[in-house]
C-alpha cells in the first residue's frame, strides 16, 4: 500500500 | 530503520532520561516547565493509540512504553511528589498551553491524511509536538540561571526531531513509499522553534559560559 512510512516511526 | 532515525530515537531517549535523572536524583524540577511535560504526555497518548492494535516491532513497542511511562511519571513527579513539587515554579510557568491544544486539534480536524479517529489523533499529536516546547522556552527566558541538565534536556529534545528530518530525507530517496507532507512540515516547524535556543546553547558552550537566553 502507499501508506505513509511514518506510521512505523515514534 | 536507518542511522538517522536510530540516532533520533536515542537522542530522544537521552532527553527523557536526563530529565528523569535530574528530577529523581536531585529531587528538583527547577527550570522545568510542567506545561511542556503535560503537552508531551498528551502527544504520546494521542500518537501511540495503536500500541495495542498494530504491532510493528519489539523496539517500537518498547520505545513507546518508555516514552509514555517517562512523560507521565515526570508529570506525576512535578505535580505530586512531596519534595519535587516544591521546586516547581508555577508563578513563572504561566504559558496558557490549552491555547496550543485547541488550534492543533482544530487544524487536525481540517488538515489530515484520513478522517478517522486514530488518524486525526495522530495528526493532532504531530501538530502539538511541534509547539509543545514553547512553555519550556518561555520559562527558560524567565529563569535567569539555566542549570546544565535542563539545558541538555532541551538541546537533546530539539536535536531528536532534527535527526528525524534527515531520516525522512533518507527514506524519501531510498524507499518507494512517501513521507506525508504533514509530517515534514510539523517536523521542520518544531526544529525551527529551537533555532534560537540552539544558537545560544552553542554560544554558551563555545565561550564556556552559563547558558542564558535573552529575555
Amino acid at each position: 500500500s502507499n501508506d505513509t512510512v511514518t506510521k512505523d516511526e515514534l | 530503520m536507518n542511522i538517522f532515525r536510530l540516532a533520533g530515537d536515542m537522542t530522544h531517549l537521552a532527553s527523557v532520561l536526563v530529565l528523569l535523572l535530574k528530577i529523581h536524583t536531585i529531587k528538583s524540577c527547577a527550570g522545568v516547565s510542567l506545561k511542556t511535560q503535560e503537552l508531551y504526555a498528551l502527544v504520546f497518548a494521542t500518537r501511540y493509540l495503536d500500541i495495542v492494535t498494530d504491532f510493528i516491532s519489539v523496539y517500537n513497542t518498547v520505545m513507546k512504553l518508555i516514552f509514555l511511562g517517562s512523560s507521565f511519571s515526570i508529570v506525576w513527579y512535578i505535580r505530586h511528589h512531596r519534595v519535587v513539587r516544591r521546586s516547581y515554579d508555577k508563578d513563572q510557568d504561566t504559558f496558557r498551553h490549552y491555547l496550543l491544544m485547541i488550534p492543533c486539534m482544530l487544524l487536525a480536524l481540517f488538515v489530515h491524511e484520513k478522517f478517522t479517529f486514530k488518524e486525526v489523533m495522530w495528526t493532532f499529536s504531530l501538530y502539538l509536538e511541534a509547539v509543545a516546547i514553547l512553555p519550556q522556552l518561555v520559562l527558560l527566558q524567565r529563569t535567569r540561571n539555566i542549570d546544565n541538565l535542563t539545558g541538555q534536556y532541551v538541546f537533546l529534545l530539539g536535536a531528536y526531531r532534527g535527526l528525524y528530518i534527515f531520516n525522512w530525507i533518507y527514506r524519501y530517496f531510498t524507499e518507494p513509499h512517501f513521507v506525508h507532507w504533514i509530517t515534514w512540515i510539523a517536523g521542520v516547524v518544531q526544529t525551527l522553534l529551537y533555532a534560537d535556543f540552539f544558537y545560544y546553547y552553542f554560544e554558551s558552550w563555545k565561550n564556556n559560559v552559563r547558558l542564558q537566553l535573552p529575555a
